[in-house]
């Protein structure tokens, strides 16, 4: 009864907090490395 | 034993709201900053593709395993995101340095005079044509013909 | 009342020139032509009073969004990416304008005026969008805003030393937006409202940056508003579409809250399970089976594990929500109160129901969140009882006190709504290992040791059971009160007739009792 929580997406068993690439309440998959922004040095702020 | 309880009447409205904002979901790239290359635009893919994002995909060590061409795509295409972040890594651990003056990345790790062919067997390059002409100004020499 | 003749064409006309200079401008770094186009905000008298302030940033909240409606609302653009990135274009424009005037507004040390015009303009687009969204109905469009919301969000929590001052009064402002937004007042935005106070910076903000959890009643708040409006939708087991996402999306947020911020549920048991309705069980044990990462739990399915040797159920568990103020009238407090210092007078007790029931309509006959505080609150006061006595709670010292008088007379004299919403109560207490897990555990095996019918043993078992029937995450209290029911011979379980009313029912006993063994 009750959903299966282990197939919404969200990788339970993971070591690092999930938060910091949650995608979203819709969102089937994590976000991925090139959808989170970071802060990297303005030099490889190319384009 | 608490049976069902009919909705009242103002939850009937909120429920016929809530229904036609179920048609206008949010999308995914709503709520991301405009991406050049690369937004956050899922697309339906044939079901036998990889459809979950891989195993690890968003550490150094999956990113080190990655070839070197892959890697200066992510950093030139995935600016400012956390890819570009794990792609410099992996080039820096394989002995690629970023010249923040020159805007290149050389795999030597003495500061070039002169680039030409010679130097550059079997190197790859990036370097951004405004910048270039500034080092030009200041006697950077580089006679390297194909710059793609 | 009315704009001044000409403000809206000035203001149009200022908004499109900025939108311009940002779009052009090389890379996002328009802070250069900002500061001329100040001045020319100052030329045409916009920056004069608060009030042409407040009237511009109205009126170029309403250009935008109409400019997004006419976008969205193109045939040919709907659901196109290119149409959203038209949309964004003029979004992120005018909240790149908004981020530089907050992040420059005032002296830069002075965090105030900064907060000051946060504070408006937040509040002016809260105004438009519950305006827009009770003018337009079915027809609203929950994007622009979200859009709006975020990438303010998103400038503002740059990491950069004048925003990192303000950040504490940033996150105060957006969570008092998003209560005014909250889905019961605009059902029509509520996809997008759970996004928002679910977006990774936003959490990650909220909940882990944020030094000594300053933020974390200001997210509950917002939980609490989801959980309500959810509620009247999550009561009756058929849930449609829409109100399935929603749910779902639900799941997901406080899976990520219970994996990253366990203690943030901790906390905020209490106030979370008062508003989700009795029978939205999954939710609920999700919640209840967060535990602090600091303990480690023992296997509960070990054979022969002393619960009461347990360290840990010493100590209480935190309890923000200030369980007494919330058993009301005054008169009934001080009633209770005077029955568990004296356990007298005996007319309490026969009274005690009439005080639960606020009507006679099934299904909502009793003040459920009334009867939450009375069962926490007698609990923690029998508690601190049997500490002052030096003892600790078993089946021994929990009997023949007031407390228990007041939980045998809750569970002979109520209906059978009645006693599920109070064995519920109690339910919600089986937890991570502590004292108030270890009591209500005691209790809940005492009231079946010690019924005198079988309907209440059985409604005992019904409660436990379909908390555990459910997909997992199970509370561990709950584990351990179920295992050393159907274990412990003293409770005959087995020899109970409803355990065997049914071959399907007797199969699932036995399943359940493979899988603790």
């Amino acid at each position: 009864l009750g959903q299966d929580l282990t197939v919404l997406g969200l990788n339970l068993n993971s070591p690092e907090n999930l938060y910091p690439s949650f995608g979203g309440p819709w969102a089937d998959h994590p976000c991925r490395p090139q959808d989170v922004d970071f802060h990297v040095p303005p030099e490889y702020i190319i384009n | 034993p608490l049976g069902a309880v009919p909705l009242q009447k103002e939850h009937q409205t909120q429920f016929q709201l809530m229904e036609s904002a179920f048609y206008h979901m949010p999308h995914p790239s709503d709520t991301e900053r405009v991406r050049h290359y690369l937004p956050r635009n899922p697309y339906n893919t044939p079901p036998y593709y990889i459809q979950a994002p891989l195993f690890n995909s968003d550490t150094l060590e999956f990113y080190q395993r990655l070839g070197t061409e892959t890697l200066f795509f992510v950093f030139y295409y995935m600016e400012g995101t956390k890819a570009q972040y794990l792609a410099a890594k992996a080039l820096k651990k394989q002995s690629w340095r970023f010249h923040t003056k020159y805007m290149m990345w050389f795999q030597r790790h003495e500061e070039p005079k002169i680039i030409n062919e010679e130097y550059e067997q079997g190197t790859y390059i990036y370097f951004d044509y405004e910048k270039w002409g500034q080092r030009k100004k200041e006697g950077f020499t580089f006679e390297y013909k194909y710059l793609e | 009342y009315e704009d001044p003749p000409g403000l809206v064409d000035k203001t149009e006309y200022l908004i499109r020139e900025w939108i311009n200079i940002y779009t052009t401008h090389q890379g996002r770094d328009s802070t250069k032509s900002f500061s001329v186009f100040v001045h020319q905000m100052n030329l045409h008298g916009i920056l004069k009073t608060d009030d042409l302030i407040t009237r511009f940033f109205r009126l170029s909240t309403q250009i935008c969004i109409d400019t997004c409606y006419r976008i969205l609302c193109d045939k040919s653009t709907l659901n196109s990416t290119g149409g959203r990135s038209k949309c964004y274009h003029t979004l992120d424009a005018f909240v790149r304008l908004v981020a530089l005037l907050v992040k420059h507004s005032g002296e830069s040390s002075n965090t105030t005026t900064k907060v000051q015009l946060l504070n408006k303009v937040l509040g002016i687009v809260a105004g438009v969008l519950l305006q827009d969204h009770d003018n337009r109905l079915g027809e609203f469009h929950q994007m622009p805003y979200q859009r709006v919301f975020t990438m303010l969000f998103l400038e503002l929590n740059a990491p950069e030393p004048v925003l990192e001052a303000l950040n504490f009064h940033v996150l105060t402002a957006y969570c008092h937006t998003f209560h005014i937004l909250r889905p019961a007042k605009a059902a029509g935005f509520c996809y997008a409202w759970l996004e928002l106070i679910s977006h990774r910076v936003f959490i990650g903000r909220m909940l882990a940056t944020t030094p000594q959890q300053k933020c974390w009643p200001l997210y509950s708040q917002l939980l609490v508003d989801l959980f309500k409006y959810l509620a009247p939708f999550l009561r009756n087991a058929e849930l449609a579409k829409p109100v399935t996402m929603l749910y779902k999306g639900t799941l997901r947020v406080l899976l990520v809250l219970l994996h990253d911020f366990p203690e943030f549920l901790c906390d905020n048991y209490y106030g979370f399970c008062d508003v989700i309705p009795p029978n939205c069980i999954q939710m609920r044990n999700l919640i209840l089976s967060a535990f602090p990462r600091t303990m480690r739990l023992p296997d509960p399915f070990i054979p022969n594990l002393k619960v009461d040797m347990l360290p840990e159920i010493t100590y209480a568990p935190r309890i923000l929500t200030n369980i007494a103020a919330t058993i009301s009238p005054p008169q009934f407090k001080k009633d209770l109160d005077s029955y568990l210092k004296a356990r007298a007078p005996v007319t309490f007790l026969s009274e005690l129901r009439s005080n639960l029931q606020v009507s006679n309509e099934p299904g909502i006959r009793y003040n459920i969140s009334l009867m939450n505080a009375l069962v926490l609150y007698v609990g923690t006061q029998a508690i601190a009882y049997i500490k002052n006595k030096s003892h600790s709670p078993s089946m021994s010292t929990i009997a023949h006190s007031a407390h228990m008088d007041i939980f045998q007379n809750l569970t002979v004299d109520l209906d059978t709504e009645g006693r599920y919403l109070f064995f519920n109560a109690m339910a919600n207490q089986l937890r991570y290992p502590n004292s108030h897990t270890h009591y209500f555990s005691c209790t809940f095996l005492y009231l079946f040791a010690e019924a005198n019918t079988e309907v209440i043993q059985e409604q005992i078992t019904r409660v436990l059971l379909e908390r555990l029937i459910v997909n997992r995450p199970h509370p561990w209290g709950l584990l351990i009160t179920f295992i050393e029911l159907i274990k412990n011979p003293t409770y005959k379980f087995w020899q109970h007739q409803f355990v065997h009313c049914a071959p399907e029912i007797e199969k699932l006993f036995e399943s359940v009792a493979r899988s603790c063994f």
